[in-house]
């Protein structure tokens, strides 16, 4: 009798893996740094900073943009506003209490 | 705290729709 070692045609069939499927974010996160101050999400450093520092905040009526300048003391409140707006049209961040606090989104 | 929760909602609904 023969042996049934024909393994090699067992199940390579069966994979389908589909193709990367992420839309949008992450197209830039190839394999250069320094290039630009663009982090791998689409955010410049100075954004992805105040998102970071939101996130850290367990207060739940979240941050207020006078901590943050005090968190961020090389940063303007200019800039800092400028982030902030930018992450919160993004999504990201949410004012609470009033226009001045702020929390994360994506941290629960 | 209803408007914390208003705008949390707004806000995910922003990041969904910007992320597709």
């Amino acid at each position: 009798s023969k042996p049934q070692t024909m393994s090699a045609a067992r199940g390579e069939m069966s994979f389908n893996v589909p193709p990367m499927s992420r839309p949008g974010v992450g197209s830039m996160s190839g394999g250069y740094a320094g290039a630009s101050d663009m982090a791998n999400n689409g955010l410049s450093a100075n954004q992805n900073q105040v998102l970071s520092l939101i996130r850290s905040c367990p207060d739940p009526q979240g941050i207020s943009i006078q901590d943050l300048k005090q968190r961020l003391s090389g940063m303007s409140l200019a800039v800092i506003k400028q982030a902030v707006e930018f992450l919160s049209n993004e999504g990201h961040i949410f004012s609470t209490i009033d226009e001045d606090h702020y929390k994360s989104t994506d941290n629960d | 705290l209803d408007r914390i929760a208003r705008n949390k909602k707004a806000a995910l609904e922003r990041l969904s729709s910007a992320q597709t």
